[in-house]
């Protein structure tokens, strides 16, 4: 028996928005620890890891752990049919072949229960060991979702350099190149205002816009992204869900042909 | 421009 209460349900609504596009089908892997899932791109090219920790529910039961294969697409459509405010009910059975969710407004006049279908999924878990990183920038979501989107309308890919003048983002295309540097700067008004370089050491590698556009659309999620760099490693875009999570995506780098 | 990686180079099977 499964049953994860969220009061705010609109954080599970933004997460689907930002995997659904990257990923079909997916296990959402569900324990003690918390609600998490893990999945790769169609190409192998780009990898999720989402956690939701079993602390930040309001009721949290599991009596054993479940993996729930599910359409994120599907789910997405089913999550939209949710209020912002809803609080947000996931329920399964042991055997299940379905999931539930529940939603409840706030003022809990309107209770609605949405039932789909679960799939079985073989997917390859990859182990992601911790590492240490040359370079992690701290800046804006939406400052780095600006870069990536309108870098994405000159080139295919950006090269992101990171010096101890700050992080350079560049794209070259048919009509011309472009760089944009950020420089470090924590003289903001607000904490998520600012841009924070930790640089061990100069790193700089290439990565296909497509899957940075793409990991963009968790920006609203979080104020603030982080973006972990060192040579020859995937790329870790990391967002804070709330204080009881992350969702982070990896990105292997180019090299040159 | 460049060569993409796959992402399962660089990470185990568990």
């Amino acid at each position: 028996m499964l049953e994860l209460r969220l009061v705010q349900g609109g954080l599970l609504k933004k997460v689907l928005d930002s995997l659904k596009d990257l990923v079909n089908d997916a296990n959402f892997d569900c324990s003690a620890t918390g609600f998490s899932l893990q999945a790769m791109d169609s190409s192998h090219v780009a990898l999720v890891a989402l956690l939701l920790r079993s602390e930040g529910f309001e009721h949290y039961r599991c009596d054993r752990n479940l993996s729930l294969g599910m359409n994120l697409s599907n789910m997405a459509k089913m999550l939209k049919c949710a209020g912002n405010d809803d609080i947000v009910t996931i329920k399964a059975d042991d055997a299940a072949d379905s999931v539930t969710f529940m939603f409840e407004s706030p003022n809990q006049d309107k209770i609605a229960d949405f039932d789909m279908k679960l799939m079985d999924i073989d997917s390859e878990h990859l182990g992601i060991p911790e590492a240490e990183f040359q370079a992690i920038v701290r800046m804006p979501s939406a400052e780095f979702a600006r870069i990536c989107k309108d870098l994405s309308t000159i080139g295919d890919t950006v090269v992101i350099s990171v010096t101890k003048e700050g992080v350079k983002f560049s794209t070259r295309g048919d009509i011309g190149t472009a760089n944009i540097v950020c420089r470090h700067n924590t003289s903001v008004d607000k904490p998520e205002e600012a841009t924070i370089i930790e640089m061990e050491e100069t790193v700089s590698l290439t990565f296909a816009l497509r899957y940075m556009n793409s990991f963009t659309k968790a920006t609203p999620l979080a104020n603030q992204v982080t973006i972990s760099l060192s040579s020859d490693l995937p790329v870790v875009v990391e967002y804070k869900v709330a204080e009881m999570g992350h969702i982070r995506f990896y990105l292997a780098p180019k090299i040159e042909e | 421009r460049g060569i993409q990686r796959n992402i399962t180079e660089f990470f185990r099977s568990t």
